[in-house]
């Protein structure tokens, strides 16, 4: 199946959001 | 936001009154980005341990030691930090460290990926990435090179990687180097 990859950018701006 | 992988955050309390196992403890496990985060703003930053501990965060179902049968034929990319790196780098690699394994940042590599560890020690600290199988050059070197990159280290500085079996019988030698 397809491997879900999340860049620094994106985990750094989950950490931010609501 | 789910991740590939479940991962568990093991803590190592030293205390050598008990055997080595029951100084582990389980803190959580989770498999989204946003209970990772959770997690993350609940617990001490490592650079606030007292020497002696461990976090260790491995996929669930892989203990965090090399007797593990998914670790014991592994070995581990090593970063060593000088005494004074606690308070400026510590707590940032060691973040970097767990984004590029929640990530998986080492894309179809990330499969050899077993866990890391975050030794808080008075003689130096230390972060170690641990992969499954030392024998699998072309994973081991690809992993080394991804990580080294994310960490920000300069191209100048080194890390190596120590099979856990030459780790195990108090060998030092660098497997590989990126």
């Amino acid at each position: 199946g397809t491997r879900i990859i999340y860049d620094r950018k994106f985990l750094m701006e989950c950490r931010n959001s609501p | 936001h789910p991740l590939q992988n479940r991962w568990a955050l093991w803590f190592f309390k030293n205390d050598s009154s008990r055997v080595w196992q029951d100084n582990l403890h389980l803190i959580t496990k989770f498999d989204t980005v946003e209970d990772f985060w959770s997690t993350y703003s609940h617990i001490q930053q490592a650079s606030k341990l007292s020497s002696g501990c461990d976090y260790a965060l491995f996929k669930d179902g892989i203990q965090p030691m090399w007797e593990d049968s998914r670790n014991k034929r592994g070995g581990r990319w090593l970063v060593s930090l000088a005494k004074h790196q606690r308070h400026s780098k510590l707590d940032r690699l060691w973040l970097e460290t767990m984004l590029c394994l929640i990530g998986e940042s080492f894309e179809e590599h990330s499969r050899e990926v077993c866990g890391a560890v975050v030794n808080i020690r008075t003689k130096g600290d230390k972060i170690s990435v641990w992969t499954q199988e030392a024998e699998n050059q072309a994973s081991v070197l690809h992993i080394g090179q991804v990580y080294k990159e994310h960490l920000g280290l300069s191209t100048k500085a080194t890390i190596g990687y120590q099979a856990h079996a030459d780790t195990a019988t108090k060998s030092t030698r660098n497997k590989f180097v990126v």
